[in-house]
């Protein structure tokens, strides 16, 4: 935001030849960053699926991948993330780096068969991952 | 050992076929340890039921159900948002023993008193009690040629005293729930909500009941045995369902937004079945199942 006092004429900020991918790639984005991944699983694969009717499938998500270190707004971090980043560069790199992992869920419901042989529909809550953070 | 990192890695995608017991991957754990391994959802249902023998329910109970979950939740099983919030739980009771009583009537329409007990030792504290509904299910759909008035007559009893026999309660209910047919239904949901509400309010965990359904042509004249809209066979001892609110941190709560809508009643899709109310609640009549939008 620096105020620049042109005295010539404005000559343009941008010139006309610029490459904005060139630009970007001077900003380090890790390569395995932080983001949801899919992972299906039936639950006739936990032999459940005698007392567990519906859903047949069930995907949970869940959160990997590295966080990088200026984090910045993209992960919804909290400071204390930038904070801890900081202790582990600067004074105790024992205490571990900000983990990427779920900031958000949503619920799922599901039909049961009950021992006594009723059926019953609940709806849980944070059973699927919607969205990862790091902290 | 593979779990050492603390998660248990469920093959995807390839074909895993889980020859051994489905804890094997975690054995030997002792019963503390192989729950505190569960998420919440496997914790919550687990409970020690995974492979705990269970008795199948009834193959229409179960139709029905699984309608009523295609209506409350989308394909990747996600509770939809145009859903009444008052419950997030309903749970499907079907009847410990049923014997018949007064012998139904041909002519008359009426069907045999059936006595039905339920058992709803399934319904935990923290499950309230919101609507319970009457479940009739036919083999196959019943229509009629011309209207037909059903009435629903519920009889509570007491649980059984010492002395062995079910006394009637001082004022026996008799509950007038008026449906009309005129398409194909499968089922009929009568709400008992007012009925069960002091019993299942005060934890009470038998239900114990006579049930009575008498139809007659809407002109009120019975109709004759070969037009008896109601064929004993077709008609199952009905279940009981209990819509209910689960209060704990694991259930999904929803909140009650200013621009939902109250209907009379959500059940499992409205084309297929009939919601009945009691006289004077909410809608006397049948509920109409919505037209095509064109």
């Amino acid at each position: 935001d620096q105020e620049t006092i042109g005295l010539e004429p404005q000559k343009p900020l941008v010139p006309a030849s610029f490459n904005l991918s060139e630009y970007f790639k001077q900003f380090l984005f890790p390569q395995n960053e932080c983001e949801l991944h899919d992972f299906r699983l039936s639950f006739s694969q936990l032999k459940w699926d005698s007392w567990i009717v519906a859903p047949h499938r069930y995907n949970p998500r869940y959160c990997k991948g590295d966080c990088p270190r200026a984090l910045g707004h993209r992960y919804g971090s909290p400071v204390h993330t930038m904070v801890q980043n900081i202790i582990h560069e600067k004074l105790d790199s024992s205490v571990p780096r900000p983990s990427c992992v779920p900031a958000k869920y949503s619920p799922l419901s599901v039909l049961t068969i009950e021992p006594d042989g009723s059926i019953a529909y609940k709806e849980y809550e944070d059973m699927i991952a919607t969205k990862c953070t790091c902290r | 050992s593979r779990a050492s990192t603390g998660e248990i890695q469920i093959a995807a995608g390839a074909e895993w076929e889980a020859k051994a017991e489905p804890w094997s991957l975690v054995q030997p754990l002792d019963e503390k340890d192989r729950l505190g391994f569960l998420p919440p959802l496997f914790k919550v249902l687990y409970n020690g039921q995974g492979d705990a023998p269970r008795l199948q329910p009834d193959s229409r109970a179960l139709r029905y159900m699984k309608r009523l979950y295609k209506s409350f939740a989308t394909k990747e099983g996600i509770p939809k948002s145009n859903r009444s919030p008052l419950y997030n739980t309903v749970r499907l009771f079907t009847s410990y023993a049923q014997h018949k009583q007064a012998p139904g009537d041909q002519v008359t329409g009426t069907v045999p008193s059936v006595d039905l007990l339920f058992h709803l030792d399934r319904v935990t504290a923290v499950e309230h009690f919101i609507k319970s509904v009457l479940l009739f299910t036919f083999s196959n759909p019943i229509s009629f040629s011309s209207a037909v008035k059903c009435v629903c007559n519920l009889v509570m009893k007491e649980p059984e005293s010492s002395s062995g026999n079910p006394h009637r309660t001082p004022s026996s209910l008799t509950f007038d729930s008026q449906f009309e047919f005129r398409k194909k239904y499968r089922w009929i949901e009568v709400d008992v909500t007012a009925p069960l509400q002091p019993l299942v309010a005060s934890n009470q965990r038998n239900i114990h009941m006579s049930v009575n359904l008498t139809c007659v042509k809407a002109q009120l004249q019975p109709p004759s045995a070969r037009e008896n809209p109601f064929n004993m066979t077709l008609l199952v001892p009905p279940s009981l369902l209990l819509y209910l609110n689960d209060t704990s941190a694991q259930a999904h709560h929803r909140w009650y937004s200013l621009h939902y809508k109250r209907r009379p009643s959500q059940g499992a899709g409205q084309k297929r079945g009939l919601s009945a109310c009691p006289q004077g609640e909410e809608s006397a009549e049948a509920v109409r199942p919505s037209r095509h939008r064109r």
